[in-house]
């Protein structure tokens, strides 16, 4: 575990604190795209699999826990909660997410590391994850002013991406025979799909008003 | 490896 990991899970940790919040305190998830977050539910899911018959650490299986109840109870509250649900805006969440399931699932069907159900299962989270984040960015286009909240979710994203390249980085640098080609390639698109996003929420930051996505 | 393969990552 290096500072650069740990930061980066607890960025990723704090983005689903973030969505949450705004989601229980406002009663209102206006601007999260629900595609994005079923994507993120089938990634944590198809991962996080090896719960059942791997033990890294007690801090690993925590997190997954706890990333696999937030993404479902984001799910939750978007599709079935009685009020929540009517604030979910429908018509601008229209990215046909199914594409990037069946896409990602080829894709690991013909690249992956090892031919086995798991592993498979595994390399397809990685792939998914890498675009899970796509509905939820046409989203914010479509949307026009995007709230504060709904900002720095997918701010807190998009670090904690960054975060885990600094983290690949360092691992590489200081471990031997660290080697994670899959996730590297994966992380680095994943990464560069928020640099436009990234540009307009510091440009709106540092002229000091709404973000707005052109 | 489990380790050496990175899937001691979240």
């Amino acid at each position: 575990m290096n500072v650069f990991r740990l930061a980066g899970d607890l960025t990723h940790l704090l983005s689903l604190v973030v969505l949450l919040l705004k989601i229980v305190a406002t009663k209102s998830c206006r601007g999260v795209s629900a595609k994005t977050q079923e994507l993120y539910a089938i990634v944590f899911v198809t991962r996080y699999l090896d719960l059942l018959f791997s033990f890294v650490s007690l801090y690993n299986s925590v997190m997954k826990v706890v990333f696999l109840g937030s993404a479902f109870s984001i799910v939750y509250f978007m599709r079935y909660h009685k009020v929540v649900r009517h604030t979910y805006d429908r018509e601008l969440d229209t990215f046909r997410s199914s594409f990037l399931v069946a896409g990602s699932m080829v894709l690991a069907l013909l690249i992956n590391s090892k031919y086995t159900f798991f592993e498979v299962l595994w390399t397809f989270s990685i792939y998914l994850e890498a675009v899970a984040i796509l509905p939820q960015l046409v989203m914010l286009q479509r949307t026009g002013n995007i709230d504060n909240l709904t900002g720095n979710y997918v701010f807190l994203l998009g670090m904690y991406r960054g975060l885990y390249i600094l983290n690949w980085i360092y691992r590489y640098s200081t471990e031997r025979r660290y080697w994670q080609m899959i996730v590297w390639v994966s992380g680095i698109i994943q990464t560069a799909l928020y640099a436009d996003f990234f540009y307009y929420y510091l440009k709106c930051w540092n002229e000091n008003r709404t973000l707005v996505i052109p | 490896d489990y380790m050496e393969t990175g899937k001691d990552e979240l």
